[in-house]
C-alpha cells in the first residue's frame, strides 16, 4: 500500500453529492454511502452526509474538460479520480459522466462498470491511499470487479489503519452472508458488505408501514441534517470573522515592523549622507550645485503605501514601495524590464531604474481603464504588440496605441468564460510557446489561431516547485523563465522542468536592485 | 487490442506519472533506457512480464479501464495544493 501526501487531521469527515439532480442521484448515494461504510468499519473514520459545498468530499460526475486540469477522456479507459486530503478540492472524487455505470452494485460488467467499486478506490484516495501494486487490493490501479465480500483485503486494511488506526470496539463474529451464486468467470464476483442485514420474507402490508417508517425517519434525519448545517455554518461564519481579525491585526504589526524599519535605514542613510558630506567638504572647495530640485520626501503612511508629499501638488494616489512589494504583472518590453503594481510601474533599462519611477500605468498607455486598480498580466506578443490582461478583457496596444476592436473578452481567446482573471503570460524561452496560467491551471495559446490549445487547461504542477495562484511570470533577457509569487521568484530550470532553487528569492534585490537590508543574509552565505 | 503506438505509450506512461509530466510540454527527449525503464515499472506495477518492451500482454494493459490518478507520486499531481516539490517520486511505504 502507498500513503499518498497528507491525512485527514480529524476522523469524522462530511461528504456531499455535487449533482443532486441526475437521474440516479439517489442510488449514488447509497453506493458512495456503502463504500464509506466499508472504510468506516476499517478504521476510526466516521463519514456523515451533509447538503454543503464545504463537504469534505465533493462527489462530482463530470466529462472531458471540467475545469481541474485532469479531462476525462470520454467512454473506457480513464474511469474516475480523486484528489488526495486536504483544502479545497483536497478529497473530492469525479466520476466520468461518459461511463455506463451500473449503479446496483452487481457483478454483471455487461450491464456496465461497477460503480460501487470505483467508489471504493476513489474514496481510498481522499483518505490519503496512492495505488497498491497488490492485484486484490481495492487500491489497484486497474478496474476489476472484484469483492470485498464484509473484509477489506488486507492490503487496504493496513493502509487505511497505518493513516487512521483501527475501530477500538471489536465487531461482533464474522457470520459471513449466505453466498451468492457465483458466476463461472474468475473475477466476477460481486462487492457485499451487510454482514450483518437479516434476510426475512415481510408481507406487503407490514412493507409498507415500514417504508413509511423510513421515510418518516429520512425526513426527520434530514431535517436534523439541516439543522445541524445552520448550527454549522454559523460556527463557520464566527471562525471565519476570527480569523479575519486575526489577519488584520497581523497585517498592521507587520506594516508597523515594516514602517520602523524603513525609518531605521532612512535614519542610517542620512547619518551616511552627512558623513559623507562632511567628508566631501573637509577635502574640496565647496561647489554649489547649479539646480537644486526639492526631491519629495516619501516616508511609508500607515498602511505601508509611499505618500509623495509635494508641497505644492495635491496628493496623487499612494505609491507601492519599491523594495517591498509583490508585482501583479512583469515584462520585458521593447528590451526593458516592466514591473506593475496597483496602477503603477517601473521602468528598468540598460542603467537600472528610471529616475520617476514608479509612475501611474496608464502615462504609457492611456487607453487603458480610468479606474485601473491593477493589471493582471502583460506580454509582448510574436508581432510584438503589447497585451495586457486586466479581469475577463484582454487589451493589445501597437506600441502605446490601442488596436482597433480592443477590449476583448477572455473567452475570444478560448478560455473558459468562468475564468475571473489571469495570473501570468509569458513566453517560454524553452521552446517560444506562449502559456497562461490562472490559478491552479495553465494553457499553452496557438499564435497561429489566436486561441487556447484544445488539449488545455493542465494542472500547474507541471510547472514543478513554483505552486499554484502565482503572481506573475516572464521570460528575462538571459532567456530564462521566472515565476513570481509574493516577495520572491524562482528562476525556471527548463531542462529540468522544475524550479532552480525550491526557495524563493527576494525579488526586491535581483529586478529593483534594492541593496540588501542590514538583517538580510545573503542566499549565497545562508 | 489494437498495437500500441510509441506515442499512445508516451502519453500514457506520463499520463500515469511514470515518465515525468513535465516532459508534455517540454518534449525533452528521453533516452532510450529511460524509457525502457519506465515500461518496466508499468510492467511490474500490473502484474504482467517485465520485458521492458511494447508487447501484446502492455498493449492489452493499457487499453485496460482504470483510476485516472497516477500510479507514483510526482510532481503533486492530485494534491490539493502544489507544495514545492522536487518533482521525484514519493517514497513507496513498505507493506
Amino acid at each position: 500500500y502507498v500513503l499518498q501526501g497528507p491525512k485527514w487531521s480529524r476522523t469524522d469527515l462530511t461528504w456531499s453529492v455535487v449533482n443532486r439532480t441526475m437521474p440516479d442521484a439517489e442510488k449514488v448515494r447509497k453506493m458512495v454511502a456503502r463504500a464509506l461504510s466499508v472504510w468506516e468499519n476499517n478504521s476510526k473514520l466516521t463519514f456523515r452526509e451533509v447538503y454543503s459545498d464545504q463537504a469534505d468530499i465533493q462527489i462530482v460526475f463530470a466529462r472531458l474538460q471540467h475545469g481541474d486540469g485532469y479531462k476525462f477522456d470520454g467512454p473506457g479507459q480513464v474511469l474516475a479520480h480523486a484528489f488526495y486530503p486536504g483544502e479545497g478540492r483536497g478529497g473530492d472524487a469525479h466520476f466520468d459522466a461518459d461511463e455506463t455505470w451500473d449503479f446496483d452494485g452487481v457483478a454483471d460488467d455487461s450491464r456496465g462498470t461497477n460503480f460501487l467499486n470505483v467508489a471504493l478506490h476513489e474514496l481510498g484516495h481522499s483518505l490519503g491511499l496512492g495505488h497498491s501494486s497488490d492485484t486484490n487490493a481495492i487500491m489497484f490501479p486497474w478496474y476489476q470487479n472484484n469483492e470485498v465480500d464484509g473484509k477489506l483485503p488486507d492490503d487496504d486494511r493496513h493502509g487505511i489503519q497505518e493513516l487512521y488506526g483501527s475501530k477500538e470496539k471489536t465487531w461482533g463474529p464474522y457470520r459471513p452472508r449466505p453466498t451468492t451464486t457465483t458466476t463461472t468467470t474468475t473475477t466476477m464476483r460481486t462487492l457485499s458488505y451487510y454482514p450483518d442485514k437479516p434476510v426475512y420474507r415481510p408481507n406487503k402490508e407490514r412493507e409498507r408501514a415500514r417504508d413509511r417508517q423510513e421515510q418518516e425517519r429520512r425526513r426527520q434525519e434530514q431535517e436534523r441534517q439541516e439543522q445541524e448545517d445552520r448550527r454549522r455554518e454559523r460556527e463557520w461564519e464566527r471562525e471565519r470573522e476570527r480569523q479575519r481579525q486575526d489577519r488584520d491585526q497581523k497585517e498592521r504589526e507587520r506594516q508597523e515592523r515594516e514602517r520602523q524599519e524603513w525609518e531605521r535605514q532612512e535614519r542610517v542613510r542620512i547619518e551616511w549622507e552627512r558623513a559623507n558630506r562632511e567628508r566631501y567638504t573637509s577635502q574640496k572647495p565647496v561647489t554649489r550645485p547649479t539646480t537644486t530640485t526639492r526631491r519629495p520626501t516619501s516616508r511609508p503612511n500607515q498602511n505601508g503605501w509611499h505618500q509623495q508629499t509635494h508641497h505644492h501638488k495635491k496628493p496623487r494616489k499612494p505609491k507601492p514601495d519599491t523594495c517591498m512589494t509583490s508585482y501583479d504583472a512583469i515584462s520585458m518590453i521593447r528590451g526593458e524590464l516592466f514591473i506593475f503594481r496597483g496602477p503603477f510601474l517601473w521602468r528598468i533599462g540598460a542603467s537600472g531604474l528610471y529616475p520617476g519611477y514608479p509612475t501611474e500605468t496608464r502615462r504609457h498607455w492611456s487607453a487603458l481603464p480610468e479606474n485601473l486598480t491593477k493589471v493582471d498580466a502583460v506580454y509582448e506578443n510574436k508581432r510584438r504588440q503589447i497585451v495586457f490582461f486586466i479581469g475577463r478583457e484582454y487589451y493589445v496596444f501597437n506600441s502605446v496605441n490601442l488596436a482597433p476592436g480592443y477590449p476583448k473578452p477572455l473567452t475570444d481567446l478560448g478560455l473558459p468564460s468562468t475564468l475571473s482573471h489571469i495570473d501570468a503570460s509569458f513566453v517560454w524561452g524553452h521552446n517560444n510557446n506562449t502559456f497562461f496560467t490562472s490559478g491552479t491551471l495553465y494553457w499553452r495559446f496557438n499564435d497561429s489561431t489566436g486561441q487556447v490549445e484544445p488539449s488545455y487547461p493542465r494542472d500547474m504542477s507541471i510547472w514543478s516547485g513554483v505552486g499554484y495562484n502565482i503572481d506573475t511570470a516572464f521570460q528575462y533577457v538571459d532567456g530564462k523563465t521566472y515565476f513570481f509569487k509574493n516577495l520572491g521568484y524562482w528562476e525556471f530550470s527548463d531542462d529540468h522542468m522544475k524550479v532552480a532553487h525550491p526557495r524563493p528569492k527576494l525579488s526586491s534585490r535581483k529586478w529593483m536592485q534594492c541593496a540588501r537590508s542590514a538583517n538580510e543574509v545573503d542566499d549565497e552565505q545562508r | 487490442t489494437k498495437p500500441a503506438s510509441q506515442d499512445d505509450m508516451y502519453n500514457y506512461l506520463m499520463q500515469f506519472d511514470y515518465l515525468p509530466k513535465s516532459n508534455l510540454e517540454s518534449g525533452n527527449l528521453l533516452s532510450d533506457e529511460k524509457l525502457t525503464e519506465a515500461i518496466e515499472s508499468l510492467q511490474a506495477f500490473g502484474n504482467i512480464p517485465v520485458t521492458g518492451k511494447i508487447d501484446a500482454a502492455t498493449a492489452r494493459l493499457i487499453q485496460k479501464p482504470r483510476c485516472g490518478v497516477g500510479d507514483h507520486r510526482s510532481a503533486n499531481s492530485f494534491s490539493p495544493d502544489n507544495l514545492y516539490h522536487d518533482g521525484g517520486y514519493g517514497v513507496r511505504v513498505r507493506r
